[in-house]
Parts: C-alpha cells; structure tokens; sequence
C-alpha cells in the first residue's frame, strides 16, 4: 500500500513571503483593444 | 507520465495574434462584398488538442470595416479603418482553425457585420452623418447619375455598376449624398456604348479589372455632382474564388452574415 508521506509543516520563516500588493496577472482574454470598442 | 497540459493561450500571445491574421486574412480572401475588415481585438482562444502536434483552435474576433473595398487590392495593412465618426462597421467573426505541424489553416468562419449604433454616434458627434440604406431612393438616384456621368465623360472603358458599398445622406449645409461603388470595366468603350449599351459585358475573369468609385450630389438649395473613379487595373484572379461575372447591382447591407 502506498501511504502519503506526512509533509512536515513548513517552519513559518521557511514560508516564501508574498509581497505587499501582489496583484493577479490580467486575464488572458479578451484581448487589447486595436482601434476602438464599439 | 503524459506531458503536463500546456498554460491556456491568452489573447494576447504571439500564436494567438498570428491564428488570428490566418483567420482575418482568410475571412477577407473570401468575402464578396462590401469592404475588407481589420483585426480590432481577439475575444477569445481555445485550443483543443487532437495529437501530436495537430490542435484546433476556436477563435472569437472582433473586426472593424476599413476603406477598401473587397475588391481593392490595396494590402490590408494600408487599409484605413473606419473612424467611429465615419459610422463604423463591427464584424464579430468565429473562426476554427486547424494547426497541424505548426501550420495554420481556417477550417470554418462565421461572420456577423453590423453597423455601429445610430444613437450612440450622435451623442458623441451630433453633427456625424449616418449611413443610409442602400435602398433609398436617393443613394440608387445619386449612384445612377454619378456613374451615367463618368460613362459620358470618360475615354476609356465604359463602367457597369457591381455594388454600392455605402451611403451618406446629410440635409445641413446642403442636402447632400455621398455614396461609395464598387465598378467593372465592360468590353466597350464608353464612345461605343452610346450607339449599343446592351452589347457592353464585363470582361472575362482572366481579364477582369475592377474599380471604385466616390461620388457627392448636392440636392439644394443648388444641383452640384462630383464623381471620382479609380480602376484599380487588371488582377490575377484566386481560382478558388471567382469574382463578380455579371453586372447588376448586388447591396452588400452591413448586418449580414457571411458563412
């Protein structure tokens, strides 16, 4: 039987910090606009 | 362990750009009337594999109408688009491609044209014309005259009507009409045509050529027309895709579907 191995939990120093303001990248569609939007 | 599905394609990647100038060159390349059509935005991609470097690609596109006629053979990339304040035209597009090996080929189109909102124009530009049907009595009066007077004015060939591509009417400062026409040259001159007009047929496709032409009658208070036609020369046609082989007058009416 194939039994998970435990993860340990990550110290809390060894988490990578997430920096201030990290927005989402822009969603991949639609697309940037050429001439205008009617 | 299979390959790990690759990120979905944003509309903005280079591959999607290049599906989508297959496409917009595609849907131009074999569209009959009216005007040729410029990429404004990619909507959405989807790509669904089917093997080893064989996807399909399901692209949603939004055009926009540009100033050269279908059959121009002024080069895409040279063709103005269409101010707003001109009255633009949208034409949304769902393409399916196939990208076989890394090459890319339309499988299917589908395009809806429509002309941008009469309302929306005028607030924005209340002095704008709008365009016109291509019915009205008026543009077909304004298209008859224009070209009845380049025919009896010019040396060269004599022009039959193709389609008129778009029209204008405006009441301030003048009542005025402006219309846009898509002409043929036929196999008389224009001299000859004068004794035996019925004789006067387009040109065979492998001699065909093909031209535009602009044209301004002011109604009142005074009578004035301005015709200017431009034969764009003789083309080599695409075989698979035969040009216009009879004179008459064919609208092409933004709001149509082209399959």
């Amino acid at each position: 039987p194939v039994a998970k191995r435990a993860v340990a939990e990550v110290a809390q120093h060894d988490k990578v910090p997430r920096p201030v303001g990290f927005l989402p990248p822009p969603p991949p569609c639609p697309g940037k606009i050429r001439h205008f939007k009617i | 362990v299979p390959a790990a599905p690759s990120a979905p394609l944003g509309c903005d990647d280079p591959e999607s750009e290049a599906a989508a100038e297959v496409a917009v060159s595609y849907i131009n390349g074999h569209s009959h009337h009216g005007y040729k059509f410029a990429l404004n935005r990619i909507e959405n991609i989807r790509v669904v594999p089917q093997g080893l470097n064989n996807d399909i690609i399901f692209l949603e596109l939004d055009l926009l109408e540009t100033t050269c006629h279908i059959l121009s053979p002024t080069p895409l990339a040279n063709c103005t688009v269409r101010s707003f304040e001109q009255h633009a035209v949208e034409g949304d597009c769902d393409v399916k491609l196939q990208r076989l090996n890394g090459k890319l080929s339309v499988l299917a189109s589908k395009c809806h044209s429509r002309a941008d909102s009469g309302e929306d124009i005028i607030q924005l530009c209340p002095d704008c014309p709008l365009l016109a049907s291509l019915n009205n009595t008026e543009v077909l009066t304004a298209v008859t005259a224009a070209l009845s007077d380049h025919n009896s004015k010019t040396t060269d060939a004599y022009l039959r009507l193709i389609e008129i591509g778009r029209a204008k009417i405006t009441s301030y400062p003048a009542h005025t009409v402006s219309v846009e026409f898509a002409v043929a040259a036929t196999n008389c001159s224009a001299k000859a045509a004068k004794d035996n007009v019925e004789a006067c047929q387009l040109l065979p496709d492998d001699q065909s050529n093909f031209g535009f032409c602009t044209a301004v009658m002011i109604t009142h208070p005074s009578q004035d027309l301005r015709v200017d036609c431009q034969l764009y020369g003789h083309q080599v046609p695409t075989p698979d895709i035969p040009f216009f082989s009879r004179p008459g007058v064919t609208y092409s009416q933004p709001g149509q579907d082209t399959s």
